[in-house]
């Protein structure tokens, strides 16, 4: 099964 | 000092509605543009944004930027007392660790004052880049609540695919699989009944189902909902608010190992 996505992976902190 | 007079009161009831069950805690921020917020949930698989623009409150004062800390769900708690025709307003002053509330029904016959306390709350800002997405969807609200309501009966997770044919939600679970596919559709009375594809590329991701279920409750916000989907990207789920600005949620896609 897919593995879900973290949204830190995608986004940055800023 | 804060102070921030919103007429139509019941858009931040609802707003409280959308978004006190995807988050506890969060920053509430002011400044000069609006009033915001952006926080994750507790397993940070979704973000959401917020954004009420200071032009649509009829009396917007905010001296310095200011960060409030607060609990969605006792703040969802004290807007459920204001009248869905009541004005409302925020006040905070500079320093202080509460805000208060303020809801004036519409003939001005009954004022209440509820003072809620404000907390620290560690928060991590994320900026979010400007993204070319392949594949843009907008729908009626309603009917994306009733496709994600019906396949969470059915599966978990929901296969969202955009190709030139439309947009196809696809799930599967034990009893068996579903698939619904919307046509692009602008031949209708209304252009809020519109179901519009606009689509660079063809795209397919897997998402959580549960997730979508609660950014379906921003529906009573808006009419439409806009997905916008790019391979690898998490999908932003955006229900603008009239005149005022936007509520968009953020999920990251399931991936292959």
């Amino acid at each position: 099964d897919p593995k879900q996505g973290n949204i830190l992976s995608f986004f940055k902190k800023s | 000092m804060l102070e921030l007079r919103l007429v139509q009161g019941s858009l931040l009831k609802k707003v409280l509605e959308a978004v006190k069950d995807l988050v506890n805690d969060a920053n509430f921020d002011c400044s000069a543009t609006g009033f915001s917020l952006q926080a994750m949930d507790s397993s940070h698989v979704a973000l959401v944004a917020l954004l009420l623009r200071s032009e649509g409150f009829e009396h917007y004062r905010c001296d310095r930027n200011i960060s409030m800390g607060m609990n969605l769900g006792n703040m969802a708690k004290m807007l459920k007392c204001a009248g869905n025709d009541d004005i409302i307003t925020l006040k905070a002053d500079d320093g202080s660790d509460v805000v208060t509330f303020m809801f004036e029904s519409p003939t001005q016959d009954k004022i209440a004052d509820f003072e809620m306390k404000l907390m620290d709350i560690d928060s991590e800002h994320l900026g979010i880049p400007e993204a070319e997405y392949h594949a843009i969807v907008r729908m009626p609200s309603s009917e994306f609540a009733r496709i994600c309501k019906d396949l969470s009966s059915i599966g978990d997770t929901v296969v969202i695919s955009v190709t030139k044919e439309g947009v196809k939600f696809s799930t599967r679970g034990d009893i068996g699989t579903a698939n619904i596919v919307c046509r692009q559709n602008t031949t209708v009375d209304k252009p809020e009944e519109a179901t519009v594809i606009e689509m660079n590329e063809p795209v397919s991701l897997t998402f959580a189902l549960r997730y979508f279920n609660s950014f379906t409750k921003a529906t009573p916000l808006s009419n439409t909902v806009t997905l916008s989907l790019s391979s690898e990207l998490p999908v932003v789920v955006e229900y603008k608010i009239a005149e005022m600005g936007y509520i968009r949620f953020y999920l990251a896609p399931k991936i292959e190992d």
